[in-house]
């Protein structure tokens, strides 16, 4: 599993919550405009976080982050 | 196995209920206004609970959360 | 497995039936108007029962509860 | 695999019959009108029977129980 | 795997026929009409049959029993 | 796997045929006009023969037996 | 993995050819012209021979034996 | 896993190429006109070879061998 | 896994590619026209190579070798 | 599981960052226009950044990177 | 999980990328125009790169590398 970003600005994040009995953040990833990230769900990672302007691809389909 | 929260409001959140005998918050996630979150169900996580504006995504479909 | 209820009102109940020999009740939450509940079958929880007014989502569609 | 039952009356029956070489009821569930339950088949539970007015979701689709 | 009869008349039954080395009936369950049963097969069922009007629903679809 | 054999007529059979080197019959099961039998291949049943009007349902579509 | 075949005429065989080193017919199973035979694939079984005027349906479709 | 090869004159072959470091053929069956093989790939045959006229089906459909 | 090669003229190559950190041919079978050859990835086959005009079958669809 | 990545220009860079506690990045592969890189998530790899104007093919379908 | 790749022109490549901490090529294979290479993803390649002019067909669809 899988999920796709896009930033349509820069400074998109997209931050990793740790898996286990705390939520946390373990890494925030910055994008550029234009630049595309892939990212997993891992041992380490069970939930994900974006902010900034941003194309979200995930098996439900497309959506956008941003106001 | 996981969902998607947009935030179309801010002050969102998604919570994520316990596994096993008991059923309590173990954390809740605040989301501003258009940011994404797309968490899975884990060995801690085994219901969770959206509250405030939002669209969520699932396997069924995408529903609006909120009055 | 889960399912996604959609309360259509206030004091939406969705209880987990107890795995094993025996059947009963190990915890109902309540649902304000609007909240979102996705909850999985577990170890726990075998079997569920939604009351009030609600919209619910499973793998044989949408669904809504109440008179 | 689990089935979803929505009461179309008070008192409709869901009731789970026993895994093994004998088969007996272990549990049967009350539901008043438009009250829902979603029932796993289990380590108990190899059979169900509905009765009463009801609306009966399974793999193959949708079915009243009922005279 | 399971399947599915709605009993069209009174006196309908599902029976289980024994897994090994001999085939015979281990239990035969009696319907009444409008009631549902959903019957799995097991470690101690590896065939049915079904006697009496009903709907049977299996992987291949409808099928009315009865002449 | 599983399948599904409804008699259009009385003394239609349907023989199990065993697994391993040797391929005998272990049991012909009778069904009357209008009864349906739905059985498993198993650890005893490699082959099923069908004789008599009977309509046969396979993953493979709907077939019927006879002349 | 099964394959369907059903007899279009008297004397249509259905041969299992051995698996392992070496290939030979271990079973010829006669069909009368109607009757209809389902047979896996097994530990003693990894090919087929059919001969006569049959109806065949594997996977791929249905085809006609015969010339 | 099988293919199933109909052959459409006499003399078809369908050959059978040993798995492992070295390739060789194990076995060759002779079609006749109108008879239907369906072969498995298995622990001793990893490639297969079609010669004359003949129907052969795989996955991908449905090819004629033969010039 | 397999792929279907079905040689358009004589003298049509399918070679096997080892697996492991070398890569080298172990064989290469040739196809006179209208031969048909089936062949599986394996333990020891781990790329293939078509040489000569020749129509290729897999999971992607048809595609013909060949200037 | 991996992606696809076709460069639009010179100089697009596919980044590999580590699994684990840690991320960051482990390999950066240069692709010239018109190349083709197909790449798998990783006991190593858990996520992947695209930069520069390329063609990138997921699950969810195509998107091009670059401003 | 495997690519198809036709060579469009003399002189195409596509290399094979170790799996591990490090990534460098293991083998390039050279195709000439109108050879067709169908390459696994393997315990030694968790990467592919294509150069040159060619139609390279995986999951997503077929794509053309080069200029
Ligand atoms: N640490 C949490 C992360 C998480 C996953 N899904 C969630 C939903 C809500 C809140 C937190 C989470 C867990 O492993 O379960
Ligand atoms: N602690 C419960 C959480 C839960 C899952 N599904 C539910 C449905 C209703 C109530 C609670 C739950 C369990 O592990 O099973
Ligand atoms: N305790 C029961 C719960 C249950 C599941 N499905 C049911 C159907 C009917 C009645 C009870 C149930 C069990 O584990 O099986
Ligand atoms: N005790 C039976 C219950 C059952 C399942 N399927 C049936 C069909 C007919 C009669 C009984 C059953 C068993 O475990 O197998
Ligand atoms: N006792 C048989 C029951 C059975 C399953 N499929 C059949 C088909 C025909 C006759 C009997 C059967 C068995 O375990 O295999
Ligand atoms: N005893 C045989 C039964 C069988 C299965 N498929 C067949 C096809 C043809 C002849 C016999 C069979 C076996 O286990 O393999
Ligand atoms: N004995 C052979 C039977 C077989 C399967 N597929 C074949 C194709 C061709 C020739 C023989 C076969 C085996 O186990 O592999
Ligand atoms: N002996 C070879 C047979 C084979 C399978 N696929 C092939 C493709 C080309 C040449 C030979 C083969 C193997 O086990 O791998
Ligand atoms: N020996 C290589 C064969 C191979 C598979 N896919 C490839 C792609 C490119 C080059 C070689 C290969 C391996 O096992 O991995
Ligand atoms: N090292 C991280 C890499 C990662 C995967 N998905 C992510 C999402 C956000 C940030 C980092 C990541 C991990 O193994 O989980
Ligand atoms: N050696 C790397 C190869 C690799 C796979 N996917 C990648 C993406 C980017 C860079 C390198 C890679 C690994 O095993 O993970």
């Amino acid at each position: 599993d899988y999920i796709v970003v896009k930033a349509l600005e820069n400074g998109v994040t997209i931050s990793g919550l740790t898996r286990g009995k705390d939520t946390k953040f373990h890494h925030s990833e910055k994008l550029d405009k234009g630049e595309i990230m892939i990212a997993q769900f891992t041992e380490h990672t069970a939930a994900m976080k974006i902010r900034g302007r941003a194309v979200v691809l995930t098996k439900f389909g497309s959506l956008e982050a941003g106001e």
